[in-house]
């Protein structure tokens, strides 16, 4: 699965995932990558897309969820993140989220031993990672 | 943050790894694909293009590079086909598009974001989003395009081991 979240010079936001699935995927399965609200996501709060097991994403709502969270209780995209990952966890699921804010900020969780990631902006800042 | 100011976020899979470390090749290699994602959609994002068009051009660089699992180098399915998803959203307006268990589109994202743009449907799967691919001329590849024999190879040990399907990407990323 990959993923990007961007925010433009005019302080809109956007989200976009795509993925072959899992290794062995039962015929017709479908995970939360395509499911608006679970694996993509993208409003006024934030734009989200998540990565894993997609079961979980999807029963929880992950990116609407987060966004929600930023919107309703005025939590950070960290904050609400940190949470809906939490309950991701919870349930048995393991995965990463990716998110932006149109404030700019970003960020990002992963509860699995790694998640291919990158950011950059315009200020120059230019961050690679695995683990 | 400045009026001109622009950020951009990618992932290319979450999981764990065998022996809890990525090859040397893959590391390099997925390390250099992230970049040259991020080289593309920076470009939209400085010229001042929007967030929508950004993340579209970043994921079609990873579709198109075999260390990913989307589009080139995706995972197959129990019966050794590869079915691809995807989806896009634009914060301003909610516009939404989203494709699932298509099999011709060299980009899915970019017949995910022809739906958005058509503006009648959020989601379309199966042979009628293959239909509306080549009613819109969304560019197709065969089969051919999409499978790697190390992806096959997974398949093979997976199924070979009775291991469900169930998996995280990067286990077999």
């Amino acid at each position: 699965t990959v993923g990007a979240v961007a925010r433009d010079a005019n302080g809109h936001v956007a989200a976009a995932t795509s993925t072959g699935g899992v290794t062995g995927k039962r015929w017709g399965r479908i995970g939360d990558s395509p499911l608006i609200g679970a694996g993509t996501w993208a409003d006024d709060a934030c734009a989200v897309s998540a990565t894993g097991a997609g079961e979980y994403f999807v029963r929880v709502g992950a990116g609407r969820t987060i966004a929600a969270r930023v919107k309703m209780l005025g939590e950070s995209i960290g904050t609400a993140t940190d949470a809906v990952l939490g309950e991701i966890v919870a349930l048995g699921g393991t995965g990463g989220l990716i998110v932006v804010a149109p404030s700019g900020e970003t960020a990002w969780r992963f509860s699995t031993p790694g998640m291919y990631r990158a950011t950059a902006s315009a200020e120059g800042a230019r961050v690679v990672a695995i683990y | 943050m400045s009026d001109r100011t622009w950020t951009l976020t990618v992932h290319g899979g979450s999981g764990r790894f065998e022996r809890g470390i990525i090859p040397a090749e893959a590391d390099a290699g997925a390390r250099a694909g992230l970049g040259r994602a991020l080289d593309a959609g920076s470009a939209v994002l400085a010229a001042g293009g929007t967030a929508v068009d950004a993340v579209q051009a970043a994921i079609e660089v990873l579709e198109d590079d075999p260390h990913f699992n989307a589009g080139r180098g995706a995972a197959l399915s129990g019966e050794g086909r590869i079915e691809l998803d995807a989806a896009i959203m634009d914060g301003r307006a909610r516009e939404a598009g989203s494709v699932a268990q298509v099999t011709t589109p060299r980009h899915p994202i970019a017949l995910a974001r022809a739906v958005m743009d058509e503006g009648t449907h959020v989601m379309l799967a199966g042979p009628g989003a293959e239909a509306f691919a080549a009613a819109r001329g969304v560019e197709a590849a065969d089969a051919g395009w999409f499978e790697l024999p190390e992806r096959r190879r997974q398949l093979e040990e997976l199924l070979a081991r009775g291991n469900d399907a169930f998996d995280v990407d990067m286990k077999y990323g």
